[in-house]
């Protein structure tokens, strides 16, 4: 298999990324 | 007022797009669960522009060989390249049974008239474990080209994931599972085989009680 994937939470994304928006 | 605020290009726009069950011989709103659910119908100069994410950080959650996300984002168009960031909804009060449909739902638009091949790549760890090829033709409607692949069936490896995904007993441990699991969206036009939109999708399970929810972004590469 691949090696060891970073986590997402490592990763640079944007804050919103971790934000579930909120129903509008 | 959809440009830079959904996804799109001038070529093809997604007018909507949406993963289904519902209970058959009763197509009603009421008995339909939706999974996931992009609506971009009615755009709006006062939707936020897109946020963008380098591509680069997501590269490995997407096949890497020929044909794999760096390739088609090389060759491009870039601005037909976005990222899809879904709290799926598994609050589903729809019993499993026999009867059951599950489906893939999705609309596309263009002023240019064009028979679109739509590939769907399911991928567990970065790999590709199943991939669905879809052809569709124009239908000219209201002033502009419509693309629209109703009801497709869902595949049985995506059922089966759906299936254990629910029997874990926390949202961590689904959140767990789904970020090795991602979708890659891929269309282009048959007969020239231009990339017209590449879409790629992530996903978390939500902790909303009013259904899916989601985060649009551009990829992009500085």
């Amino acid at each position: 298999g691949k090696p060891d994937q970073v986590p997402m939470r490592n990763r640079q994304l944007p804050p919103s990324f971790w934000e579930e928006p909120r129903p509008s | 007022a959809w440009q830079g605020r959904s996804i799109g290009t001038p070529k093809l726009r997604l007018v909507e797009f949406m993963a289904f069950m519902e209970q058959q011989g009763e197509p009603d709103a009421y008995n339909k669960h939706l999974y996931v659910h992009i609506s971009q119908s009615n755009p709006s100069y006062s939707d936020a522009l897109l946020e963008s994410v380098d591509v680069r950080q997501i590269y490995d959650k997407f096949p890497e060989k020929k044909g794999g996300l760096k390739e088609l984002y090389e060759k491009g168009p870039p601005n037909a390249f976005f990222l899809v960031k879904f709290w799926a909804d598994l609050n589903t009060s729809i019993q499993d049974e026999p009867g059951i449909f599950y489906g893939v739902s999705s609309q596309y638009e263009s002023s240019e008239n064009m028979t679109i091949t739509c590939s769907s790549k399911v991928c567990s760890f970065g790999k590709q474990v199943v991939e669905k090829v879809e052809t569709e033709y124009a239908r000219f409607e209201n002033g502009r080209f419509l693309y629209r692949i109703h009801r497709s069936p869902m595949c049985e490896y995506l059922i089966n994931f759906i299936h254990k995904l629910k029997q874990l007993p926390e949202k961590y441990m689904m959140n767990s599972v789904l970020e090795n699991f991602t979708i890659l969206q891929v269309v282009t036009n048959r007969d020239t085989q231009e990339l017209l939109l590449c879409i790629a999708y992530v996903f978390e399970v939500s902790t909303s009680e009013h259904g899916a929810q989601h985060h649009i972004y551009r990829l992009v590469k500085d």
